[in-house]
């Protein structure tokens, strides 16, 4: 996370993460069994991680400490139409990992709500992002060690696909921005999701409640001024979701 | 020689002399033995007979024979001035059986042609009721009344008397035995006139078990009893009476004991007169009533049918609990419960015990709790409430979390919910929120 702060004990309960085969990544609990993420954080080369490579962290803040209780997964579940071989195509970026062990919650562990069918992403509504993700520090981009938040604007559709259409002046294969994905950032940078935060939650808050409207997926750099960062459109794949979980 | 086959009993047949009715042949001795039944006797009807006539039949003759002894000898014809003819009456064997022979000589006249007999018999039954008593001394055929039967009689004993086991003679009766239906009548030999001396008579009224006898006299009551110092005295003449278990009292004097309720389903009654002095006797008719159990009483949070001012035996009682209770006994739990009223006056089996129904501890509730609100020990109407563990769990909709122990013994909510409430995630509610005060 850049431009963030450290989140306080248990104000993020729902926050994950991960360790794939030793790379960090996030995700979210939303079931008593069940962990969201992003497609791309358990694909390697076009294929499933296998069970044994995952690990899977909650209830702390602090990385050293979280990592001493582990979880495992049961089965992963990756969308059926992701398909990102080049690392180039983010569309579905969204996977389900079925835990061992059911979850029982408490003031640490909690679970983010689903969104409501219709849900809506009105840009300049702020979000929240969190990860234990790379921060940056006297311009220098760190491993936190802590988990970090940020709160950013969703940033209007077309904006955001200028700012895409912009950046590939100057980069090539840079991802295509699909209806299943929203932007949220700040245009002057400095405050976004990073490297680390990849499935990540940003939520959004109804009447008090947080709700995963977007899961960290990709960026153009992190933190960058005109860039934004891209989230799966979560409230896209409410019927995946809930299918998932039924037959599993 | 082998004896000769007896002759099988017939109850009619005919006889006839050889050749009838053509002339019978001369130097003839010729034999019919007739046989009826035992009870039977013969009668012999000539249709014919023409036997030479000669003075005492010395020429020719039929002699019937009764065990060898000459009843009749007949000769000569219907007109005939000599000989001996039977006429148009028939004759009667003294018993069962009858021989006749007939036999010619070698002589037969020969202006006139005889042509024999022909005769009749038929089985009649012997009135041996009206046979004069034997001479011997025995006594009559039967002493008192005499029944004659086809080949057979019967003896009978006028009212009061038993014939004996010789069928023969009669005993005076004491309407003894055993009377065992449910009421009746009895009387001493001869009442209300006073019997032939010495009585010894023994009644014994014994009922099913579970019935009671009650005696009552009737008010001719005069059995002869000996005034002394300590008041009437049953020395020579009484009536015993012997309750099963009691010590037997003697009955006597000229006043009717009444009504005795005996309390028993056996009373044994001995009535004894010696050979003199007179009584009168006795009478008395006897009820029978079922025996009473005790009431039985009430059974706390129970009901118990039906409600009857007295229980008699066979009676039987049912139990019912309250709504919320179960009938218990010897500590386990029975579905239902009656007993009866037995023969010895006692119940079957006693009152069981109504005790309170518990729903058992309610299902525990994943994520939640279960706490009670009311009612002890999850009995009948105890009320508990789930509860989620929250702010982390909450209930699934506004379902009324209250349970109370229904009388099917089941935890049942207000809306008729048996299955225990379901906690549900609670979502995207942290318990510690990010401020940020700074701007």
């Amino acid at each position: 996370i850049f431009g963030g702060q450290d989140a306080p004990d248990n104000t993020i309960p729902w926050q994950v993460l991960l360790s794939v085969s030793g790379k960090r990544a996030g995700g979210m609990v939303i079931g008593d069994r069940w962990v969201m993420t992003a497609a791309h954080n358990i694909v390697d080369k076009g294929a499933v991680v296998s069970n044994d490579t995952l690990q899977i962290f909650m209830g702390l803040n602090e990385v050293t400490a979280l990592k001493k209780s582990p979880l495992f997964a049961a089965s992963i579940h990756v969308h059926p139409e992701y398909n990102n071989p080049s690392y180039v195509d983010y569309n579905n970026d969204i996977a389900l990992i079925k835990l061992e062990d059911t979850l029982t919650f408490n003031s640490s562990v909690m679970p983010v709500c689903l969104p409501e069918p219709g849900a809506t992403y009105d840009t300049g509504v702020m979000g929240l992002v969190s990860g234990f993700g790379l921060t940056i520090e006297n311009n220098r981009q760190i491993l936190t060690n802590q988990l970090k938040y940020v709160y950013l604007p969703v940033v209007d559709q077309q904006t955001c696909r200028d700012s895409i259409t912009s950046a590939r002046r100057r980069s090539n294969n840079i991802p295509d921005l699909t209806t299943n994905m929203f932007c949220a950032g700040l245009p002057e940078g400095g405050k976004d999701s990073c490297q680390g935060d990849s499935g990540s939650p940003f939520t959004l808050t109804k009447d008090g409640r947080h709700w995963a409207a977007g899961i960290v997926s990709w960026g153009v750099d992190c933190g960058r001024k005109g860039t934004y960062g891209v989230y799966t459109r979560v409230a896209n794949y409410l019927n995946w979701i809930q299918k998932t979980m039924q037959e599993n | 020689c082998s004896p000769l086959p007896e002759p099988e009993p017939q109850m009619y047949g005919e006889v006839q002399s050889p050749l009838y009715p053509q002339p019978y042949p001369p130097n003839l001795q010729e034999q019919w033995d007739l046989a009826v039944p035992e009870g039977y006797q013969i009668r012999l009807t000539f249709t014919h007979l023409d036997i030479e006539a000669s003075a005492n039949c010395y020429y020719d003759s039929l002699t019937v024979f009764y065990k060898e002894k000459a009843l009749w000898k007949f000769c000569g014809s219907e007109n005939s001035a000599d000989g001996h003819h039977p006429g148009n009456q028939p004759i009667l064997s003294p018993g069962n059986s009858l021989t006749l022979i007939f036999q010619s000589d070698s002589n037969n006249p020969e202006a006139h042609q005889n042509l024999g007999f022909s005769a009749q018999y038929q089985a009649i039954d012997i009135d041996e009721c009206s046979a004069p008593e034997p001479g011997d001394g025995s006594g009559p055929l039967c002493s008192q009344i005499c029944l004659n039967t086809l080949g057979s009689y019967l003896c009978s004993c006028h009212h009061g008397y038993e014939l004996r086991s010789d069928q023969r003679t009669c005993v005076l009766s004491c309407g003894g035995g055993i009377f065992d239906e449910p009421e009746g009548h009895l009387f001493s030999p001869g009442y209300p006139n006073h019997p032939p001396h010495a009585v010894s008579c023994q009644y014994v009224i014994s009922v099913q078990e579970g019935f009671t006898i009650t005696l009552n006299f009737t008010d001719n009551f005069h059995i002869e009893s000996m005034d002394s110092p300590e008041g009437p005295q049953c020395l020579h003449h009484w009536l015993e009476l012997t309750v099963r278990d009691e010590q037997p009292i003697k009955l006597c004097g000229r006043t009717s004991p009444g009504v005795i309720v005996t309390n028993s389903n056996m009373v044994k009654l001995e009535y004894h007169t010696d050979d003199e002095g007179q009584s009168n006797g006795w009478s008395l008719d006897y009820s029978t009533h079922r025996v009473k159990c005790p009431l039985p009483g009430s059974v706390a949070k129970g009901r118990v049918t039906p409600s009857l001012s007295e229980y008699l035996f066979r009676d039987y009682i049912y139990v019912r609990c309250d709504q919320g209770y179960k009938l218990m006994m010897n500590g386990r739990e029975i579905e239902s419960f009656s007993t009866i009223c037995q023969s010895n006056g006692k119940w079957h089996r006693p009152l069981p015990e109504c005790r309170i129904i518990d729903c058992g501890e309610p299902d525990p509730l994943l994520n939640g709790g279960v706490a009670f609100l009311s009612g002890f020990q999850n009995q009948y109407l105890s009320v508990i409430q789930y509860r989620c563990n929250e702010p982390f769990y909450s209930l699934l909709g506004d379902a009324n979390v209250n349970f109370t122990c229904d009388a099917d013994r089941k935890w049942r909510s207000t809306h008729e919910v048996i299955d225990s409430p379901l906690c549900l995630p609670v979502c995207g509610q942290p318990t510690n929120h990010i401020n940020v005060y700074q701007r």
